[in-house]
């Protein structure tokens, strides 16, 4: 080996620059990359904990989302509300419903004089009679007025907002549990509905609360009779609740919390319904169910039409939202009313407290995201309430079927 | 605007009465159990 060594002659070479400069750029090239990545990445961890996202999309996206969305729906919903002069009320609303496709024929108001403004015209009732409830009492029915954008069945957890474009259901409907109804963090009382017969009829089978069942016994005292506490009494029997907290917390690792019990012959379904700006915008229950909490997202006001649907994905998840969670006689029923820029608000007519698109709500949640911040928690990212009703047995605000619920205003 | 529902129903026994892209109104089934 060292004769070998010994023997062999050494050259040295100039290494060419060209080569050197390559090298030295792929080292930076591969410093600068690695960098950013980690950047990006801790912003976006910083953002998951403040609550904010980050868009990817086209340069029309990106403008977007510079702009003061809800500002502006504010001022249009403002410009919306002004007083139009009596003898252009009839030409404007003509032009409107010519423009949009609005069928005067059905509009409950036969004269149109009596819409102060646009606004008004936009929150129109319809003739009673005008939409017939189909006669299958089975039958899921269409919450308002506008085109099935998509349905089908959450796979893996994922609603797909138009072809190709999927986002997780926890994004849209929260990412924990809503607190059991029986033990209420903060309830409020709806205004009073009667009882519905076909859900105390489910009820009176089974209970399920987030895709935990329990018998109704459970819900009854030890003899057999129904434990009836007054509405406002807040003191649920303890073995109750903890059962129900306990099972909730079994459940939470291995499922997400939407997710059907593992032995029902249940699954998921979702149907997304696109409202155009002609269409009637109040929205009516599609089933008779329970509505057991509201989680009020306030977040941004995109537009919502079936372009920015394609463009924009998770658009619904960035967008201002109200979920309201229940259960039905299947088990758990989630409906989402969410809202646009040239929309402006979303109105509940059993929780007068809502207020979407105000700027209370929007310093509200800002002081929440902050607070949790402060104790080094991630913001969940939505203000919850719980329904309280009459009735322990049904554990929320109850709906019939094709009740109005409420709707979507201008501003 | 538009209203997305979540909803439990049994496996076997749902069809959907409707087609995408299809104009339903307030009442029209959408599917049923």
């Amino acid at each position: 080996l060292r004769t070998a060594l010994n023997r062999t002659r050494i050259q040295w070479y100039t290494i060419p620059v060209g080569v050197g400069i390559a090298f030295l750029g792929s080292v930076q090239f591969y410093r600068v990359n690695a960098r950013e990545k980690a950047l990006r990445e801790e912003g976006e961890v910083e953002d998951a904990r403040r609550g904010r996202h980050r868009l990817s999309g086209p340069w029309q996206v990106q403008i977007m989302s510079t702009l003061p969305l809800k500002a502006l729906s504010r001022l249009w919903g403002r410009f919306n509300e002004l007083t139009i002069p009596y003898y252009l009320r009839v030409p404007g609303f003509k032009l409107y419903s010519y423009i949009f496709g609005v069928n005067l024929s059905e509009v409950a108001e036969a004269d149109l004089h009596t819409y102060p403004n646009l606004a008004s015209f936009f929150y129109r009732t319809l003739k009673p009679g005008s939409r017939p409830l189909d006669p299958n009492p089975n039958a899921v029915l269409s919450p308002a007025d506008g085109r099935v954008i998509q349905f089908g069945t959450i796979e893996a957890g994922e609603i797909e907002q138009v072809k190709g474009v999927t986002y997780s259901l926890s994004a849209l409907l929260g990412s924990r549990a809503p607190t059991p109804p029986s033990t209420p963090t903060h309830s409020r009382s709806p205004s009073p509905e009667p009882a519905n017969p076909d859900v105390v009829a489910a009820d009176e089978e089974f209970a399920r609360v987030n895709g935990i069942s329990y018998s109704l016994p459970n819900l009854l005292t030890g003899d057999g009779k129904k434990a009836s506490p007054p509405a406002s009494d807040q003191s649920i029997p303890s073995s109750l609740t903890s059962e129900v907290e306990v099972s909730a917390d079994l459940a939470r690792p291995t499922s997400p919390w939407w997710a059907p019990a593992a032995s029902t012959k249940t699954t998921l379904y979702y149907a997304v319904v696109y409202l155009a700006p002609g269409d009637y915008h109040r929205f009516h229950s599609p089933v008779a169910w329970v509505v057991q909490s509201r989680r009020h997202f306030a977040g941004e006001l995109f537009s919502v039409s079936p372009w920015l649907q394609r463009t924009l994905p998770g658009l619904f998840t960035l967008n201002e939202r109200v979920v309201l969670l229940g259960r039905w006689r299947w088990g758990f029923f989630s409906y989402t009313p969410v809202g646009a820029t040239n929309v402006g608000s979303i109105v509940l007519n059993f929780d007068r407290e809502l207020r979407t698109n105000s700027l209370l709500t929007d310093t509200a949640a800002d002081k929440a995201a902050a607070e949790a911040r402060e104790r080094g928690e991630a913001y969940a990212g939505f203000s919850e309430a719980q329904y309280a009703s009459a009735s322990e047995v049904l554990g929320g605000n109850a709906l019939r079927r094709g009740e109005e619920m409420g709707g979507f205003r201008l501003g | 605007s538009t209203i997305v529902l979540v909803f439990e129903a049994p496996k076997d026994g749902w069809k959907w009465e409707v087609k995408r892209g299809e104009r339903v109104k307030v009442g029209q089934a959408l599917g049923e159990v």
